[in-house]
């Protein structure tokens, strides 16, 4: 299995 | 200037120890409406969002919004010089290259001050957008360590699964697997002992031990921890702090390759 980022979800305000 | 004084100064040692070992450094963002911090880990594989409302001190000034950047390794041992029954307050100028920790004993016959250099950090803060959850599980935040340390011995990973019976905590590994199954509280004196799911899809994720084993230092701040799931979007794990606000946590799942 791999990890994903947060930032895949999240993103700059 | 700033100032913010909790009488109950114990839940700022707690607060760090639930940040500290994720988190290397951090900017404490200071306003009107109270104190926030956002920082990701390292890895960007995680997320901590702390809100401290500004009511729920015991005396809060901000006369000008203010971005304190911390080593959080550093806050940690200022604040390990305070007692747990001490009252702190967290003082700082306009502009402020330093802030000052007042530490005070109960009977007021100790006051001890710390000053400590402020760092530029330059953090990108993130969208945490609003969502509904497709899981919601209520249970005791004790609980949920334990599940979590006990389950960290057979893999890296844990699945958690929600449905209508309840939520499933699984290992696997060279060693074996593990199970750990909670049902939905039926009949609870006690509200903060009680498991409860509120559901629209069941939902089954795989997430890293390692980063919800350090959400777990979380613990000592609340007798609840919650847990929100949704296909497509990270985990929150919430902690309620007294009545002053919460510290959430979100992390990312782990996929099949």
């Amino acid at each position: 299995m791999s990890q994903k980022s947060l930032t895949e979800f999240f993103h700059p305000r | 200037m700033f100032e913010a004084r909790l009488a109950k100064g114990a839940i700022f040692k707690k607060i760090l120890e639930a940040v500290k070992d994720l988190l290397t450094e951090a900017s404490w963002d200071c306003g009107d409406m109270g104190i926030t911090l956002q920082a990701m880990d390292n890895a960007h594989v995680s997320l901590v969002s702390l809100n401290l409302r500004s009511d729920g001190f015991d005396k809060y000034r901000c006369d000008r919004n203010l971005t304190m950047g911390m080593n959080l390794g550093s806050m940690s041992k200022i604040l390990k010089c305070a007692g747990n029954d001490d009252i702190v307050t967290i003082r700082a100028q306009d502009n402020p290259d330093t802030v000052t920790f007042v530490f005070e004993s109960e009977n007021g016959e100790k006051q001890s001050d710390y000053e400590m250099k402020l760092m530029s950090l330059d953090l990108e803060h993130l969208q945490i957008p609003e969502t509904e959850y497709a899981c919601v599980v209520k249970m005791p935040a004790g609980e949920f360590a334990r599940i979590c340390r006990d389950l960290s011995q057979f893999g890296d990973s844990i699945v958690i699964s929600c449905s209508k019976q309840g939520v499933k905590f699984s290992a696997s590994g060279d060693i074996g697997s593990a199970n750990v199954k909670l049902a939905q509280s039926s009949n609870v004196d006690k509200e903060e002992e009680a498991v409860t799911i509120e559901m629209q899809e069941p939902v089954s994720f795989t997430y890293a031990c390692r980063y919800l084993n350090f959400f777990t230092k979380a613990t000592p701040l609340s007798a609840q921890v919650k847990l929100s799931m949704s296909p497509e979007y990270p985990l929150m794990v919430e902690y309620a702090i007294d009545d002053i606000g919460q510290i959430r946590y979100f992390l990312a799942p782990k996929i099949e390759d």
